[in-house]
C-alpha cells in the first residue's frame, strides 16, 4: 500500500484541481 | 458494518450501517474534495512551485496534501479542552471518538498540535512552513529532484530568514519547526495504515 493516494481518488481530484495550471503552462 | 469514520474532514464520525462501504467513500470523498482543491491553489502560490514539471507537481501533492492539511487544521484540535471539531462544526471528545475507535493516530494528533500551537507562529511563517512541508525532494516518484531541492532550499532559507527576523531571540524556534517535519512523516504514516484499514475493512 505504498501509494494511498492514487488506491483512494485523491490522486483524480490533485489531478483536475491542477488542471487550470498545467493548461496555462502548455500554452 | 462499520459505524464510524473518525476523521474531522467530515461533517459527523457517524456512519450509516446500511450504506454500502462504496457509498460510505464516495461521501467522504465530497466532504474532504474542497480542503484537498484549497491545498492545490495553496501550492500554485507558491513561487517556483509552478515552474516544476507536472509529474512532479503532482507527486509532491499526493505525497504532502494530508501533511498539509495537518498543519492547516491544527485549529480543528483544541488541546485544552480535548476535543475535535468535525466539518459540520460539531465538537467531540477525544474519549467520544476513542469509543468509536480513534487510536494512536488521534493521541499523535494532539501532541503535534500542541508542539506547533505552543510555537505561536503568525499565519506568514504558518504558510511558508506549509510550503516547505510540501516541496520535499525527499517524495517518492519525483522525476527532477534537483529542481524540487532548489526549491526546497530556497524556501527553507526564506523560512530561517522570517524567523530571525521575527524572533531574534529564538532562533531555536526555526530548529523545531524542521524537527516537525519527520513528526509528520510519521502522521502521514499512520494516517496511511487508518486508509487501508478502510479500503480493507470499509
Amino acid at each position: 500500500f505504498s501509494d494511498p493516494a492514487s488506491n483512494l481518488g485523491l490522486e483524480d481530484i490533485i489531478r483536475k484541481a491542477l488542471m487550470g495550471n498545467m493548461e496555462e503552462k502548455q500554452e | 458494518n462499520r459505524m464510524h469514520l473518525v476523521c474531522p474532514m467530515n461533517t459527523s464520525p457517524y456512519v450509516d450501517p446500511q450504506k454500502s462501504g462504496h457509498s460510505i467513500w464516495e461521501e467522504f470523498s465530497m466532504s474532504f474534495t474542497p480542503a484537498v482543491r484549497e491545498v492545490v491553489e495553496f501550492a500554485k502560490r507558491i513561487p517556483g512551485f509552478k515552474d516544476l514539471s507536472q509529474h512532479d507537481q503532482v507527486s509532491l501533492l499526493k505525497a504532502g496534501t494530508f501533511e498539509v492539511l495537518v498543519v492547516r487544521f491544527t485549529s480543528l484540535f483544541n488541546v485544552k479542552e480535548r476535543t475535535v471539531t468535525f466539518l459540520s462544526g460539531r465538537k467531540y471528545s477525544v474519549e467520544a471518538l476513542r469509543s468509536m475507535g480513534a487510536g494512536d493516530l488521534l493521541n499523535s494528533m494532539f501532541d503535534f498540535t500542541e508542539k506547533l500551537q505552543a510555537l505561536n507562529l503568525s499565519e506568514e511563517e504558518m504558510s511558508l512552513f506549509t510550503a516547505v512541508v510540501l516541496v520535499s525532494a525527499d517524495r517518492s516518484g519525483l522525476e527532477n529532484v534537483n529542481s524540487v531541492e532548489a526549491l526546497q532550499e530556497t524556501l527553507i532559507r526564506a523560512l530561517r530568514s522570517l524567523i530571525t527576523k521575527n524572533h531574534p531571540n529564538e532562533i531555536a524556534i526555526f530548529t523545531k519547526l524542521l524537527l516537525k517535519l519527520p513528526d509528520l512523516r510519521s502522521l502521514n504514516n499512520m494516517h496511511s495504515e487508518q486508509l487501508l484499514a478502510f479500503k480493507v475493512h470499509p
